[in-house]
């Protein structure tokens, strides 16, 4: 399936989970895929636990693809990750450090209900798929629904908005799955990586207010590298800086709730392009996309590693 | 037909308000016309000077394209056909596919 799978096309919900299923029986080694819940509408949860099994203790990082359903370059990420680190783990001394050292949870589809969604009826549906008994509209928008200062700036309270905050924090079983494990895993979890599109920028918190983080330098060094680091393969400028102000203010995300929760590096990618093709960003450009922020995001890891406390 | 042609004559408008009186009133036709929005993810976002892309339904484009012309709001057209840019996007695959 390293081969055999193309990972320059959109695949749909079902491929990825396939996908998945076999390299946690071809990659024993590397891989463990487990679930760690199920969506409103039933469909499991799947995570890949990714790195070279040890007994020893060893830190994590956290990668989530896909939290927004029409982002479909965020789960090509995700898998074109998983592909390179098992292509380059005997060749690529970082990439063997990095599994080697960490365990990386890469989570391809966030929002599974909403990304089937989008492959089957509505391309640019973002939210999830919950209904309530009291509106007629469906979803909650997966990155307004966390538990720091929820439903306050930058969300909204409306359940057709495409923001909606849903009717209480961590409504979306898909939130609260992915939410009860970081909780439970937070001690050993070094990082937390989300993957968005588009806009081209490094994002870090906060999100909900203008305020600089306490370990803002470490932060913003390893943006700045890797920034760098994504710019040196073909030339693309990503912007970088805090959420708020280099996009805009925001509640409720999940980038926010980890750093609050005590992830201490939390970052959030929003991918290319700018809107020339926006959401529908052609399949070509999935090799180059991934191969910059491929190097980006091992900058960050590294710099991590070895520069951060 | 991906998506049974449902995106046929939709279009993906960038519109820039200068002043805050063209984003209120941006906001107020974007909520009479049900727009998707691309960017930002909210009409709260829209302000004087944040770019915005509105994805605007046929039925929608022509009263849009009306008020901002009678409003002297710039724009530009980002995808002036969305369906035919979806079938053009999907079509786009790289040559080791097409082999």
């Amino acid at each position: 399936y390293l081969s055999g799978y193309n990972y320059e096309v959109y695949h749909s919900l079902e491929e990825i989970q396939n996908w998945m299923y076999h390299l946690n029986k071809t990659h024993p080694g590397l891989i463990h895929v487990f679930s760690i819940g199920k969506s409103y509408e039933g469909r499991p949860l799947y995570v890949l636990k990714l790195g070279r099994k040890s007994r020893t203790y060893k830190r994590a990082v956290w990668i989530d693809c896909g939290i927004h359903a029409r982002e479909w370059i965020s789960p090509a990420f995700c898998q074109w990750f998983v592909k390179e680190a098992l292509l380059t783990y005997k060749s690529d001394p970082t990439m063997r450090k990095m599994l080697n050292h960490l365990y990386f949870y890469i989570m391809p589809v966030f929002n599974v209900d909403g990304y089937h969604f989008s492959w089957t009826s509505d391309r640019f549906w973002r939210k999830t798929r919950s209904r309530s008994s009291r509106f007629r509209c469906r979803g909650v928008d997966a990155n307004r629904n966390w538990k720091v200062n929820w439903c306050d700036e930058g969300a909204s309270m409306h359940p057709c908005d495409d923001a909606y905050c849903g009717p209480f924090p961590e409504s979306e079983p898909e939130v609260k799955a992915v939410a009860t494990f970081l909780r439970k895993h937070r001690k050993h979890i070094r990082a937390y990586l989300s993957f968005h599109a588009y806009a081209q920028m490094l994002l870090y918190p906060y999100s909900y207010k203008y305020a600089t983080i306490p370990n803002f330098s470490c932060v913003e060094s390893a943006a700045y590298k890797a920034v760098n680091a994504l710019r040196s393969v073909y030339g693309v400028q990503y912007r970088y800086g805090p959420a708020s102000s280099t996009l805009y203010v925001s509640s409720g995300s999940s980038m926010d709730w980890a750093y609050k929760n005590g992830i201490p590096y939390t970052f959030a990618f929003e991918l290319r392009d700018t809107g020339h093709f926006g959401f529908l960003l052609p399949e070509m450009l999935i090799k180059p996309t991934c191969t910059e922020t491929m190097l980006a995001v091992k900058n960050i890891t590294m710099h991590l590693l070895k520069k951060c406390p | 037909q991906l998506y049974s042609n449902r995106y046929a004559g939709d279009k993906v408008i960038r519109l820039i308000p200068n002043t805050e009186e063209e984003a209120n009133a941006l906001k107020k036709i974007y909520h009479q016309l049900k727009v998707d929005l691309w960017q930002p993810s909210s009409i709260s976002y829209v302000s004087k000077g944040a770019v915005t892309d509105v994805h605007i339904p046929q039925n929608g484009s022509q009263a849009l394209l009306a008020f901002l012309q009678e409003a002297n709001i710039q724009y530009k057209i980002l995808i002036e056909d969305l369906q035919y840019t979806l079938e053009k996007t999907s079509s786009l695959r790289p040559q080791r596919n097409r082999r």
